[in-house]
Parts: structure tokens; C-alpha cells; sequence
């Protein structure tokens, strides 16, 4: 069990690093097992590093630099185990525009292997979608599915 | 396993039937103003797969995910949410999914699971006002371990990190170093 | 002090009843003093009620509606004791757009009593300020304060 | 009271001086992309107003909020954020905030409180790396509860309602019945 563990954390740990840089286009993430040698079940910390930023600790990173790097180990794990469908609830909200298109885009190209489902209210993060629906409650309380486009 | 469709009708706001089909690949969006049902979606398929806290669902008890009533329709007895899912390689075959009781669900099944091409699995969970919840696979009552062996492996689970509720993708982060750990073992 | 405590409360309340519904456009809000005969101390319940829904416990609202029924509980506390300045910084993030523009213009009246400052990604939100700054990390990790238009 | 000017220098990733006017009604918005420094001012206006806590600075410790250093920019030894306020109306007469100890501030202060039109009011704080923390009023070094003084009545200090974090705009509903109380309370 340990070794499976081993051999999980190295593969996500390359996945993060590569997810990093793809959302935030540059910089250094990384996950580190803490005080490996002193405690076999050691917990784990992430290191974020924005481009051109100090290596710092995930507490002082921003609202959207935390979602990134949140989404950035989520693909990681995705990686590493595809999951049959993934969730997003409104991930986006907290991100600039230039981030919710590296988003958009890190979606898309992962969704060959998982399927995503993603609940927003950006247009850009509309327009990379092959399937959009739309959920109206023309009569108050009631909710109605729409299906706006369907390719 | 390929998620092809989610039928929700009297959970929270679906009094009506609400029916979402899913592209076998790719990206679909769900989009409509604040307060109309989005989040009830993710909501619906938490629930079927299995969540038992009332309060990961956004309400006090579980009896908070039945349709609830509005000015002018009366409450609802029951809520369901079905979801059907592909097999795609013929994996290991699921068996039979033998259930207890007589539930008498959609019955028609999908071809056996010995590697015939793709079958589809319909995964049911129905709550009634009485409290009585009941599992279905395949139209035939199941238990709750059931619906959890069909998506053993997979990761994938009422509490996995493939369902990011809304506002708490950062929680992913900001949890103990020893919860993470627990996510890099959840993945193993 | 009690009596202070219950002038407050029915004016706020009051305030609390007419924002909520500028903001949602309609419905009924209200703060409720729970077991008032039993404990004089006793906490305070806010009940929400978004246009043609029936009258619901705030735990069951939607992340969007929750904010706005935090943001009129906000403008009910500064109808009743106006503080020298306000900061909000991104409440707008959950919001769709109607109701973006619904909160643009609650803060813009508001704004002859109160200053408020404003931390968004909205352009509605942008277009209703008299005054906007841009921050740029032009050198990585160095804030810098530009000032975009100043009426 | 008027909030009409934010200097900060050495807070946060302030490490050249950050210097915003605010106009004496309406709405300042500020914007950017993420990352690049709007929530830290936020954080900046909290801790002159007198924050105690580093954790609500989202730092570890108060040393936090004194700039780091980049790649190419060493650290620096000290943080300091200056308010100025007008007071409109002849409130009061703060006195003269007397200070303890000899801090060498800007020192011109303002009109005094006796009525004779706006006066204007700077509020500063400072932290050393040594650990060691000054207030000022007017250039005049104070202790925390001068400053508390001045904002006494308004509803305004590092906690208060009128200053809403990043996400935390729900907190106002989700507390309980008896936090909401006090919500009441210090409106009141
Ligand atoms: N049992 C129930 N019966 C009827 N309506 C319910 C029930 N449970 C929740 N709702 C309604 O569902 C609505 C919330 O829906 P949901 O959270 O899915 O909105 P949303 O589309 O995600 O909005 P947002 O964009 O603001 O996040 C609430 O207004 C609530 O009235
Ligand atoms: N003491 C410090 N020294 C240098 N930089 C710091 C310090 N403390 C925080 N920072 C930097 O400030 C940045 C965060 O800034 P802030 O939270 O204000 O961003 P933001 O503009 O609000 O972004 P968002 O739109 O994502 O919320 C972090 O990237 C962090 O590196
Ligand atoms: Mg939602
Ligand atoms: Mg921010």
C-alpha cells in the first residue's frame, strides 16, 4: 500500500507540474511529502509558484491563483486516474479572463478521456462547450431544461 | 463508464421532468440565471450515487430534496433522479445486480455484461415523503453497496473530488496536509 | 439597551424588507426574533423569499441568492447606521447579470452617504463607478496603483 | 468622515508606493488581473484600521504583510499604510490624539477640531521586521485604542460588517441566530 502510494504521488506530482504551467502559462508547481522520513504516513503540501513570482506558501496566494491551483491538482489526479465524469460548479467565478480561457481550453482538451459537465455563468467558458443547456424557471419555482445547443 | 443521460422529477426544484442528455465526449455546459435549478443538477447526481448527509445537499434533512411545493403546486411524495450510464470496454461483468424486494422499476435492463458491446446501466434512487429510500439497478431494487460496486475503481462517488460544488473548489488546497494525503490514496 | 437593541432591529428589518426587494426585483424579505418571549437575548432569523417562490430557510437559497440576500441585509445595516466607507470586494462574483445590474445601481444610490470601494472583474460593474483604478504586475510581484479615469 | 486617500509602501506586494484618491461620494472601482495586488489592499485598509489577527490578513504571522521580496527585488524591513480622512462635519473635537513615545512623523497634522471647517485626519501604521509596531495620528505616534477613538460610533473598524473579504460575502447570513444578534448589536 505504501509503495501503491509512492508510485500515485510521483505520477500526480509530475501531472501538477505540467497542469501548473499549462493553467497559469509558466511558473512552478510542485507537492512535497513532509518529513518523509520521520513519519511513513507524512501529509502531503503544495508549493505554487505563479510566473515570475517567489515560491510561496498556497495561503498567500489570491482568490484566483488558489482556484488555479486547486484546478490544476484536479486535473493532476484526473491524469493520473480518469474518473468517468467530472462536476465544475461555477469553478470559473472567481477567475480574469485570461485565466478562464486557459481554463476553458485545459477543459476541453481533457475531455477526450473524462467527461465534464460544467455549471457557468461565463460566455467564454459557453463557447468551448459541444453541449449547452439551459435551466429557466418560467413558471417561479419550477425548473425547466432547455436544450440550447446540442451538437 | 460513460455518463449518457440524468432524469431528475421531484427532487428540489425538477417538479417537472427534467432530462439532460450528454455527449459521449466532450464539454457540456449548463447555463440559466441565479436561483433556477443549476446547482440542483449537481445536487441530483451527488444524491444518486449515493450521499447520505442531508446538509452536503444544501438542507436540514434528507426530506429537504423532495420538491418542496410552490405558491401555486402542491408539494410533492416522492423524489427520483435516475442516471444512465455506458459501459464501454466489457470490464468485468457486473453480474446481475441482484436486488431485494420487488421494486418494479424500468425492467428492461441492457445486454449482459460478457463483453457483447456496449451496455447501458441504469443507476435509480427514489426518496418518499414516509422516508422509505429505495436503490434501483436496471429497474431492480438494489442496495446502496450495489450502486457503490459499480463505481468502484473509478474514483467516483458522492464525496470525490469529481464533483466540485459551487464556491469550494478551493478546499481542494486549503485542507491539512494529511487530507491531502488522503486525496493522492483516494486516487491510488 | 434592550430597547436600543429593538429600535435597531424594526428599523433595520424595515430597511432589510425595501432592499431586498430592490435587489431580487420583487419577493419579500424579513428578520425574525426567534422565541422573543422566552429569551431576551434572543438570536436573530432572516427569512428570504425571491420573486414567486414560497417563503424558505436561507441555507436552501442558491449560491447567487444568498449573496444578494447578504448584500441587502448589508444595505438595510447602512441605511440604519451609515459607516464613513464600504469594501466589497467581489461580492459581485456569484451574481448573473441581471442581477449585476440590479446591485450596480443599489451601491451607485447608496454611494451619496456612503464611499464605496469596489474590487471586481465585472465590466457593469466598472461602467457604474465614478472612479476606477487598475492594478498591474508589470513587474512580477510588484503592485502598481494606475489610475484609469478619475470624474 | 471621509475616506479620501490610501498610501501604502513595504505591505504586501506594495513594494513600491501604491497611492489611491478617493473621491469624497461614489463608488472607486478597483480592478486587474488575478493576483496582481486588489485584495491586498483590502488587507491594507483592515490593518491600519487596527487587525490584530495575521490569519485574517491570510498570513501566518503579522510579518507576513511586510514585502517579501521577488526574484529580483530583496525584502523589505518595514510595511506602512497611511489613510487621510476628512471630517466634514465639526463632530467632536478629537483633541489633539496625543501620542506616546518620540515617532518622527509627517508631523503637520491638520486644522484643529474646533470647528473651523474640514479637517483632515492621517491614520498610519507601521511594522518593523524587529517585530515592533507604531500607530500614528497626524504624524504623532499613538497607541491602537486613539485610533479605535476616532472611528468610535461610525460602525467602522478591521471587523466590521462594512468591510466585506474576498468570498465571504454569504458569512452574513450563515452565522447563527445569535451572531446575527450582534450584528444587530453593533449597529445599534
Ligand atoms: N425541495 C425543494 N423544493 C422546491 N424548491 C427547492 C427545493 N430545494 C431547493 N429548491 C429551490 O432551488 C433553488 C436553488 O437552486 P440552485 O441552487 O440550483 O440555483 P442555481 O441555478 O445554482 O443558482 P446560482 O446561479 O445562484 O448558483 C432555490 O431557490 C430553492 O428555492
Ligand atoms: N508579504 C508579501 N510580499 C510580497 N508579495 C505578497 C505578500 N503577501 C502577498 N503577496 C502577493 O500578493 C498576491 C495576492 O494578491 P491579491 O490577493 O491582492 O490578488 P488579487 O488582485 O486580489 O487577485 P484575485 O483577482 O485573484 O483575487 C499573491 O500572489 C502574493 O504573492
Ligand atoms: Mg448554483
Ligand atoms: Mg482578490
Amino acid at each position: 500500500c505504501r509503495r501503491q502510494f509512492k508510485e500515485a504521488f510521483e505520477a500526480i506530482n509530475l501531472g501538477f507540474q505540467e497542469s501548473f504551467v499549462s493553467l497559469f502559462g509558466g511558473g512552478h508547481g510542485e507537492l512535497r511529502l513532509l518529513d518523509e522520513a520521520a513519519d511513513p504516513d507524512a501529509g502531503v503540501e503544495i508549493v505554487a509558484q505563479p510566473p515570475g513570482k517567489k515560491l510561496q506558501n498556497v495561503l498567500l496566494l489570491s482568490g484566483g491563483e488558489k482556484a488555479l491551483t486547486a484546478l490544476a491538482l484536479l486535473i493532476a489526479l484526473f491524469r493520473y486516474k480518469p474518473s468517468p465524469f467530472c462536476i465544475l460548479d461555477e469553478v470559473d467565478a472567481p477567475l480574469d479572463d485570461a485565466n478562464v480561457d486557459r481554463f476553458a481550453n485545459m477543459v476541453r482538451s481533457m475531455s477526450q478521456s473524462t467527461q465534464f459537465i460544467v455549471i457557468t455563468h461565463s460566455k467564454r467558458t459557453m463557447e468551448t462547450a459541444s453541449a449547452l443547456y439551459g435551466v429557466t424557471m418560467e413558471e417561479p419555482g419550477i425548473s425547466k431544461i432547455v436544450s440550447v445547443r446540442l451538437n | 463508464l460513460k455518463l449518457r443521460r440524468i432524469e431528475m422529477i421531484g427532487f428540489k426544484s425538477f417538479s417537472d421532468k427534467g432530462d439532460i442528455l450528454i455527449n459521449e465526449n466532450g464539454v457540456t455546459a449548463i447555463v440559466g440565471p441565479n436561483g433556477c435549478g443549476k446547482s440542483n443538477v449537481s445536487d441530483a447526481i451527488a444524491w444518486v450515487l449515493g450521499e447520505q448527509s442531508a446538509k452536503s445537499l444544501r438542507g436540514e434533512k434528507m426530506e429537504d430534496v423532495i420538491f418542496n411545493g410552490t405558491r401555486s403546486r402542491a408539494p410533492m411524495g416522492m423524489a427520483q433522479v435516475t442516471i444512465t450510464l455506458t459501459e464501454t470496454e466489457p470490464e468485468h461483468s457486473n453480474g446481475n445486480g441482484n436486488g431485494n424486494g420487488n421494486g418494479n422499476g424500468n425492467g428492461n435492463g441492457a445486454a449482459n455484461g460478457n463483453g457483447h458491446g456496449p451496455r447501458d446501466i441504469v443507476v435509480q434512487r427514489r426518496l418518499y415523503r414516509s422516508g422509505e429510500s429505495i436503490y434501483l439497478i436496471d429497474g431492480r431494487p438494489c442496495r446502496l453497496r450495489d450502486i457503490q460496486e459499480i463505481f468502484l475503481g473509478t474514483g467516483l462517488g458522492p464525496n470525490s473530488y469529481a464533483i466540485i460544488e459551487q464556491g469550494r473548489v478551493g478546499q481542494l488546497l486549503s485542507s491539512k496536509p494529511h487530507d491531502r494525503r488522503t486525496l493522492i490514496e483516494e486516487a491510488a
